[in-house]
This record gives structure tokens, sequence and C-alpha cells, in this order.
């Protein structure tokens, strides 16, 4: 379902070049719930930009369902990701001036939806992840853990078929953490979502059946549990 | 050294009024190094704006070394705030267009400081918390946890008595975290710096010697550990 081969990002800045990734091969197949570990600046959120066609590798190739995204163009890539990933970002990335159900339905804006049904989707995502009494709020208005569940709910709303987040429990008690990542667990059972999840959390990873670590770039270690 | 008295919070927004913080009691000794824990909205960052003067509460009072802040100007508050306060932000707020460099050195910059020793203090910390070599990046050119690092670097530069941290190690890995808290550990103990941290982590809270609980803008329990 989704394929890295010898994927590397190396970061230009004036006279310093920063090695972020250093080829990365990997396979995740549909289906997969999965986490990435390692020390801060390892690499993860790069690797997660490149498979979510967020970001442009340097070297090497991605193939998302067997097609290769280095080879589409800028609208191509950012069509399949609108219809395919649900990106939730470290750092959140919402719009301050539109309130938490804005930003939830902001990904089937511009796909002539029924705006009245996007609109219910959104208040079901919200009320899902707690926060059926802060629709109104705009993200200055919401506690931390509260912008982090609204971008939560926001990467859901087109119904994925890979969910590809970075340290989505970050900023939330371990009691609403787990349960956001036992909302992911139900998806990827229920309906077969891939889930890759980037966490520094080891009570988040030993939910997962896969574990990457990454190290200055490369993968350093793999474990699986089959249980 | 601080002190909150039926501390309230409330916030209003068209209809609907968020009681954030209700008639908190607090007092924190000189040199303590305590932890606040609490649910994902329960009021925590809420507190330490108000404990660090960088908002105002709706009732009750706050005192910081027996003054009464709530009596100060806002010119007063924030002089206060930038000689006694270093507070780390659950959202960093770092300057965009700055340097990792120049970010840590702002909060000295007003104060007519030698250029120079500014400069070489910065360093140090950014040194102190892994970034020697990431000192020129901007902060769209760092990792999560290396933006929080410089976050944290720049509430020390000022050399304050009381450090505020909401959540420092929310994007790092427990190894980078450990050493950031052993190091407040560190100015607590060798220069009786007063430290207060906001932390979902019981591997953070562990470490302080006294634990205060919030729920739904109270403190509903409080643990002190004697060892
Ligand atoms: N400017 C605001 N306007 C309205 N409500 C607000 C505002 N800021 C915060 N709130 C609300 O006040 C409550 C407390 O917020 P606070 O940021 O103190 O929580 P917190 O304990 O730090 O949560 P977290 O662990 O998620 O960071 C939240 O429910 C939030 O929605
Ligand atoms: N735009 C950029 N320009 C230069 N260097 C960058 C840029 N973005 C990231 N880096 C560097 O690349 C390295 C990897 O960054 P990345 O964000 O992937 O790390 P990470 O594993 O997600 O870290 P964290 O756990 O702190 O979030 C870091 O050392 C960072 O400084
Ligand atoms: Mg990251
Ligand atoms: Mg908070």
């Amino acid at each position: 379902m989704i394929e890295a081969k010898d994927l590397t990002k190396i970061y230009y800045l004036d006279a310093v070049q920063v090695q972020a990734l250093d080829k990365i091969n990997l396979k995740i197949e549909k289906g997969e719930f999965i986490s990435v570990m390692g020390p801060s600046g390892s690499g993860k959120s790069t690797l997660l930009h490149l498979l979510g066609g967020i970001d442009r590798p340097t070297f090497g190739k991605i193939f998302i369902n067997s097609a290769d995204v280095t080879k589409l163009s800028d609208t191509e890539l950012s069509d399949l990701r609108r219809d395919t990933v649900g990106f939730i970002f470290q750092i959140f990335n919402l719009i301050p001036t539109l309130t938490a159900l804005e930003n939830v339905m902001v990904p089937l804006f511009p796909r002539g939806a029924d705006l009245k049904w996007v609109e219910e989707r959104a208040k079901a995502l919200l009320s899902m992840v707690g926060l059926k009494e802060r629709m109104n709020h705009k993200p200055t208005q919401l506690s931390g853990g509260e912008r982090q569940r609204v971008a939560i709910a926001r990467s859901l709303v087109n119904q994925p078929q890979i969910i590809l987040a970075d340290e989505p429990t970050g900023e939330l008690d371990s009691k609403t953490g787990r349960e956001i990542i036992l909302l992911m667990k139900k998806l990827n059972e229920e309906e077969n979502v891939t889930v890759v999840i980037v966490t520094h959390d080891p009570r988040v990873s030993e939910l997962t059946e896969r574990i990457i670590y990454l190290q200055d770039g490369r993968i350093v270690r793999e474990e699986r549990s089959y249980d």
C-alpha cells in the first residue's frame, strides 16, 4: 500500500546541509497499524511528510497503491492526498480565523459535497473526540489538547484510507490519549484503514502491531507483536 | 513566593461562558519544584498564564513575592514578568522570521545588555539543550522537539527566579525530556529557582516533590513526596 525505496531527504540551508533521511526502505501493507519512534530530530516528521505527499524527496521513490508519487504533478499529488490520506500535523496547522467546526469541514469544501451533510459529519467527529461543547471556539479559544483533537477530527472527515498521525497525543492526558488511539484502532480493524503513528509515548506504541525505530534519518530497529 | 486566592477565570464568548478556573487557592514557596496535572481542558494553561502575569483573572488575587499583581499596570506587570519569570508556552510562540539563536536572545534585547554577552549566553543555553548544530535554523526549519527546546532555552536566558513550564516535554523523546527536567531540577537545587511544570507525563511528575491535580478548573487532589 505504501512503499519507500532508498528514500532520502536533504535540507539545504545556505552553507549547511541537513540529511534528514538517509536511504529509507520501508513497506507498509494495507490495513497495518504501526508506530514510528526515535529521538527528537531523527527524521520522523520528515518521513511522514514524504509518505503523505506533503513534501518531495531529494532522492528515492514513494509508491502509494503502486503509483509512483514522485512522477505526479503537484495537482495530481494533492488530489491523491486529499482523497486518500488523513494527516494529523505535529503543529496542528489549524486556521485561526475559523471555528473548530469550520476547521474540521475544510478538507471537504472544494468537493461540492452537500454542506449540511459535511456539517453533520464534522459535528459527529468533534463529539467523538469530546469537543461537542467547543465547536464554535476559534483555535486561540481552545486548550492545547483541544486544538490537537480538532486536528484529529479534521484528519478523519474525508474517510481516508491512510491515516498519518504525527504525535497525535502529545498534548493529551493519558485517558484522552488512549481514547484517541483506540478510535484509530477501531477504524483500522473495522474499515481496514492503514494507520502510521509517530509517537514518543510507549503507551501508544504498545497498542500498535509493529514499531519502526529511526535514528539519524535511518531505520535502526523494528519490532513486531503477534498478539 | 507565589500565592493564588480564590483565583477565578471566566472566558466570555458571545452567548457562552467558560469557567476555566473556579476559586483556586494555592501557595507555592520559594524554591519549590512542583508539577500540575489534569485532563485536557481542566485549566492548567490558564492557571499558569495567570500565575505568570500573562493574563488577568476575572476574580481573585495573585501575589508574587507578596506584591498583589492584580494592582499592577500592564507595564509594571510585564516588567515584573520579564525580570522574574521564565515562561515556556505550550505552543512555543517562537518568532518565525528569527533564527533559533535570535529567538533565545529576544527576552534580553530591550535591556541594553552587551549584545556579545547576550549572544554567548544564548549559545550556551542552546548547546545545553542539544541544539548547537541548529542555531541558525528558523522555526520552520526545525523539528517539533527542536522548536520546543528553543522555547525552553529562551525561558532561561534572563536567569528567572520562577520557571513556569507548560508541558515542556510534550514533543520530546523520553531521553531528551528527562534531560530537560533534570536541567530544571539542577537550577532548582543549585540556585533555588521555583519551578512549576504542567505535564501529562507521570515520568516528569514523579521527579517533582509535589503534584497538584486540576479538574474542571478546581484543585481536586495534591500529593507530596518526602524523599
Ligand atoms: N480564550 C478562550 N476563550 C474561551 N474558552 C477558552 C479560552 N481559552 C481556553 N478556553 C477554555 O478553557 C478551558 C481551559 O483551558 P486550558 O487551556 O487552561 O486547559 P488545559 O488544562 O491547559 O488543557 P490542555 O491539557 O488540553 O492543554 C478549556 O476547556 C478551553 O476550551
Ligand atoms: N526545512 C528544514 N530545513 C533544514 N533542516 C530541517 C528542516 N526541517 C527539518 N529539519 C531538520 O531535519 C531533522 C529532522 O527533522 P524532523 O522534523 O523530521 O525530526 P523529528 O524526528 O520529527 O523530530 P521531533 O521528534 O523533534 O519532532 C531535524 O534535525 C531538523 O532540524
Ligand atoms: Mg517531528
Ligand atoms: Mg494547556
